[in-house]
């Protein structure tokens, strides 16, 4: 399974 | 992090301190637009609400605060700064906010992964800094000389999200990450809309000529 969404972006 | 990512990062933040250089050091916000910069404001504003609700790392509050700074400095020098303010081209500088402000915001109600405020507003960011570069774009395209800091400044700016995009690429297939389709099309869309400007900059830069956008 694919990994849960983080906002750790810019 | 992948290297793709911190490429994107430092551009973006190689752009801001490119044009502060411009601000700061030469005096001169000649051929930079106030709308665009009052856009990415929003954008940051809007984007890192969660700044003090959510920790991911020092790099990423560090980086959240620098933009959150630097952006509004930039507008109060361009409004405020007794030198600078006289070399901003208002009368050329005449796109409306308003025009990508509002279909961004309904936009982000429609289409969002939660109908939350938190949300909403982060997914607005990602729909206006999409298109926030189209003030700067019409001000270069009706500016007779653009100098280097300027375009090498929209060059920048334009190369950070494209290396965004190779970096969700990255994620996805070798990091495993989920889709994402908010953050990548409107990537995607705010790549394309420079493809002109990068079209004539490099151009430009091979025929050792000065930039200049066709009208």
């Amino acid at each position: 399974s694919r990994r849960k969404i983080s906002k750790d972006e810019l | 992090m992948n290297a793709f990512r911190l490429a994107g990062d430092m551009t973006h933040l190689l752009s801001i301190i490119l044009l502060l250089h411009k601000i700061r050091a030469m005096k001169s916000c000649a051929g930079i637009s106030l709308r665009t910069q009052e856009l990415y404001v929003i954008v940051f504003v809007t984007r890192y609400v969660d700044l003090s609700m959510k920790y991911y790392s020092f790099y990423n509050s560090i980086m959240k605060i620098v933009f959150l700074g630097t952006s509004i400095s930039i507008v109060w020098y361009m409004r405020y700064h007794k030198v600078v303010k006289q070399t901003y081209n208002k009368d050329v500088d005449t796109f409306r906010h308003i025009f990508l402000i509002l279909p961004c915001f309904v936009l982000a109600l429609l289409i969002n992964r939660a109908f939350t405020v938190i949300e909403v507003l982060w997914t607005f960011s990602l729909y206006l800094e999409a298109v926030a570069i189209l003030p700067q774009l019409v001000l270069l395209q009706r500016s007779r000389n653009i100098d280097n800091l300027t375009g090498n400044y929209v060059f920048l700016l334009g190369a950070y999200r494209a290396f965004y995009l190779l970096n969700w690429i990255y994620r996805f297939f070798i990091e495993n990450h989920q889709v994402r389709w908010i953050p990548w099309l409107s990537g995607l869309l705010q790549t394309a809309i420079y493809a002109d400007f990068f079209y004539y900059y490099i151009k430009s830069w091979k025929n050792r000529e000065k930039l200049k956008l066709p009208a």
